[in-house]
């Protein structure tokens, strides 16, 4: 019945089994809070993020926050070698983690991260993309819809003027792009999934 | 399972981190 954590936001997958479910969660949470607050961070830099309402920057980030972290820790998920990297630095085998228990959420995170790093983005434009994920006027509980969607709209049209200059002869990347954003709604409802699963255990 | 978030303690850091610059600006 050893328990693992085969979520990379984790320094190790390996739980000491002496420890409470407690120790284990507040741990897990010391691993995973700095991350948290580097995504905060980049969310007061985007532009007009700020004057949003508090009440909304809140719901945006407690709806994407995971959304925005798959984006960024995509390199995490080395395609070719068959590992994932854990933020302590050490590789897990696909294999090995699947022993440990990952399902499904593992090959689609391989799936994603495949395919938006084959899009070979700069560091510029995943950071607009990144800004697109977040600022999403159809999260649940935003106040203000039409300020969230105005600043959608900014950032979507900046995405796709960064994109056209920057490939021209590519013009699916774009659409490419916007399609993650389906995906990654589904990739966070299996992480919900399996946080439940961990809590209730 | 509607508030994972707030379930994890994500909220708590959310807030915390945007603190200071939401009081800048009621400043």
């Amino acid at each position: 019945n050893r328990m693992h954590l085969v979520c990379p936001m984790n320094t190790s997958p390996h739980v000491d089994p002496q420890k409470s479910g407690h120790e284990v969660w507040e741990e897990f949470s010391h691993s995973f809070t700095p991350a948290v607050r580097e995504v905060v961070e980049f969310a007061k830099k985007i532009p007009g993020f700020r004057d949003l309402s508090q009440h909304d920057q809140v719901s945006l980030l407690k709806a994407g926050t995971f959304e925005v972290l798959v984006v960024r820790f995509a390199s995490l998920f080395d395609v070719k070698d068959r590992t994932v990297t854990f933020l302590g630095g050490k590789k897990y085998s696909i294999d090995t983690l699947r022993a440990m228990g990952a399902g499904d959420l593992l090959n689609s995170m391989f799936d994603f991260s495949e395919k938006l790093m084959n899009l070979g983005l700069s560091e510029e434009e995943m950071s607009l993309f990144t800004a697109v994920v977040l600022v999403s006027a159809d999260r649940s509980g935003i106040e203000n819809v039409n300020s969230v969607e105005a600043l959608q709209e900014t950032l979507i049209r900046a995405l796709r003027s960064l994109i056209t200059k920057n490939h021209p002869n590519e013009s699916a990347i774009f659409t490419k792009l916007l399609l993650k954003l389906p995906d990654l709604r589904s990739l966070n409802n299996m992480h919900s999934e399996q946080l439940l699963a961990f809590k209730v255990h | 399972f509607s508030d994972p978030a707030s379930n994890l303690g994500l909220e708590d850091i959310i807030r915390k981190a945007l603190m200071g610059n939401l009081e800048e600006r009621q400043d």
